[in-house]
């Protein structure tokens, strides 16, 4: 969560700017932001009103960029890369970060043929390099690379832009997760319940034979 | 709030914390030396 | 409370010499009744104890006394080991204590040396022969001396410090009766040297208390402490230990059944009621002991059930 609170600043500052950017400056403002190297979040500024002008306008692939930037991957930019204007160094690292960022999403361990593929990265030491330096040392990812097994075992990573029909599918997996712990904690306290009525009937049974010896006792 | 929204997703994606099977065979043998030990402690109670 | 809190860091260099004076524990043996330790100095014994793995480490404590009452400052750790196979450990590090103490002076730190630690890894807090002489020892020229004993390997499969304070009676000292303290599992090897002595002694409540700086650090670490508690597991951490005392209750079976078969050729009905008493005690405490490792280990295996569902049974 490091990363959401260093970018939260960032991300009020764009919003601000592009409350008063139209056209071009709304254009050059998303250059900006898909260029700055600690904000990984564009819902924020996708939302905003001016930004969505662009559509149908001279620059429609700007706002195409910002979708994509907000959540899609290098490899979906390498399939459109004539409707999207070129990516600057920056942009380009920055992509490459959303992308290991969205296949840490999906699987704990991330086989590093996958990620080279999927990165275009030639060989392991220039993977390493970017999963180090660009993706822990940034916060966005955290875990372990295990060279022998050639895979990188992610413990954490930070959230990216929810996809449109992502909510649900989040929405219904926090209620499964309620509803498994509701029935835990039913289940705790039924447990509760029967080792209490237990020990009160091993109490009453210890009681009786305690009175049965004294009877004896007396008796004898 | 679109920061929480991320946070949400990135914590859900995390579940199930451990899911592998040899996990799942600790998981079974731990269950069964701790059953094992409660029957032992019955019987030295007997 | 802040105030409070850190009130009891100031060191009253008079009072303590007039209490030092006075000397009022010299006619009480059961004097000192209560114990406070600093989280700090608490951390640092338990870390050490745990550093020793199955080795018995020792330190000293440094602190003062308010009224019936011994306040642990600080501690530090002695560069010996294997207290429990030697006569007195701390001869050692005689050399040690006198420059440490006077240096600690040298930076302003007027707490003197009120008693020292040492751990027994597994089997339980209470002192041994050793540990009584070398406390009346203490008793009887560094006075006031407090003997702390932490055990680290029940202190992981418990989830709590395993720790004892204790001070020694006078040699002929008759204690009166004491109510029985709470019931720990005494290993076999060690049962005979508990037997002896744990009349010559008396145990002291401890409390705990920390400065608002602790507060602030132990606040920060909350998340850390969390992390470590929930993927930890006594099952898998204290393996060794629970086989450990299996294994000791399988002897005192063994131990157990020997003199029952023995007492069964001379004919039970002439063991007198007070020697057939003390059999079904004994078969008594290993059932008990018995009971106590499987709740520990049910505890466990809960724990990693709950967990289980918590975190492992929705898949996203």
């Amino acid at each position: 969560m490091e990363v959401e609170i260093k970018q939260a600043e960032l991300v009020e500052q764009f919003v601000v700017l592009a409350r008063s950017a139209r056209g071009r400056a709304a254009a050059e403002l998303i250059t900006h932001a898909t260029s700055h190297p600690s904000l990984f979040a564009f819902s924020e500024l996708l939302s905003l009103p001016h930004i969505l002008e662009l559509q149908g306008t001279e620059h429609a692939g700007s706002l195409e960029l910002l979708r994509l930037f907000a959540h899609g991957t290098w490899t979906e930019y390498k399939n459109n890369i004539h409707e999207l204007p070129p990516l600057q160094p920056q942009q380009e690292l920055k992509l490459k970060q959303l992308t290991v960022m969205t296949l840490a999403e999906t699987a704990k361990v991330l086989q590093y043929d996958l990620l080279m593929q999927q990165l275009d990265v030639s060989n392991v030491r220039e993977l390493e390099d970017l999963l180090i330096n660009d993706c822990m040392y940034a916060g966005i990812v955290r875990g372990k690379l295990d060279q022998r097994r050639r895979c990188f075992e992610v413990q954490f990573a930070a959230g990216r832009d929810l996809r449109p029909g992502q909510l649900e599918n989040m929405i219904s997996t926090l209620a499964t997760w309620l509803g498994n712990t509701e029935n835990l904690l039913l289940t705790i306290q039924e447990k509760i319940k029967w080792a209490d009525s237990m020990s009160d009937i091993d109490r009453k049974h210890k009681k009786e034979v305690e009175d049965k010896a004294e009877e004896l006792r007396k008796s004898i | 709030e679109h920061s929480l929204l991320r946070q949400i997703s990135s914590l859900v994606r995390r579940l199930p914390a451990i899911d592998s099977t040899k996990f799942q065979d600790d998981f079974l043998m731990e269950y069964n030396d701790t059953l094992l030990m409660t029957y032992l402690a019955t019987i030295t109670k007997c | 409370a802040v105030a409070d809190a850190d009130a009891m860091y100031q060191y009253d260099e008079v009072a303590q010499a007039g209490i030092q004076q006075q000397k009022p524990w010299v006619d009480v043996p059961h004097y000192f009744k209560n114990v406070k330790i600093s989280a700090l100095a608490l951390l640092k014994m338990v870390v050490h104890a745990r550093s020793g793995g199955t080795i018995e480490v020792m330190g000293l404590m440094q602190g003062k006394t308010d009224g019936d009452t011994i306040i642990i400052m600080d501690a530090f750790a002695l560069p010996v080991e294997g207290t429990e196979t030697r006569v007195n450990a701390q001869a050692d590090a005689y050399e040690y204590m006198v420059q440490y103490a006077q240096t600690n002076k040298q930076v302003g730190r007027l707490e003197n040396v009120v008693g020292w630690y040492h751990s027994h890894p597994g089997y339980g807090c209470w002192l041994s022969g050793i540990d009584v002489s070398t406390q009346m020892l203490n008793q009887q020229y560094q006075e006031p001396f407090l003997a702390v004993v932490i055990d680290p390997t029940r202190t992981v499969s418990a989830g709590k410090v395993e720790i004892g304070a204790f001070r020694t009676y006078p040699m002929d000292y008759k204690p009166p009766d004491e109510p029985p303290s709470e019931y720990q599992t005494i290993p076999l090897n060690k049962i005979e040297d508990f037997g002896v002595h744990y009349k010559q002694y008396y145990s002291l409540d401890i409390t705990y208390f920390k400065s608002t700086l602790d507060s602030h650090l132990l606040d920060l670490l909350w998340n850390k402490y969390w992390v470590n508690t929930l993927s930890s597991s006594p099952l898998l951490g204290n393996r060794d230990y629970v086989a450990g005392q299996v294994s000791d209750l399988a002897e005192k079976l063994e131990q157990a059944e020997t003199q029952l078969a023995h007492s069964g050729r001379i004919g039970g009905f002439f063991m007198p009621p007070q020697r057939k008493k003390e059999e079904e005690s004994q078969l008594a405490k290993i059932t008990r002991d018995s009971s106590k490792i499987t709740v520990e280990q049910v505890h466990g295996l809960m724990s990693q059930v709950i967990k289980d569902i918590l975190f492992n049974s929705v898949t996203s």
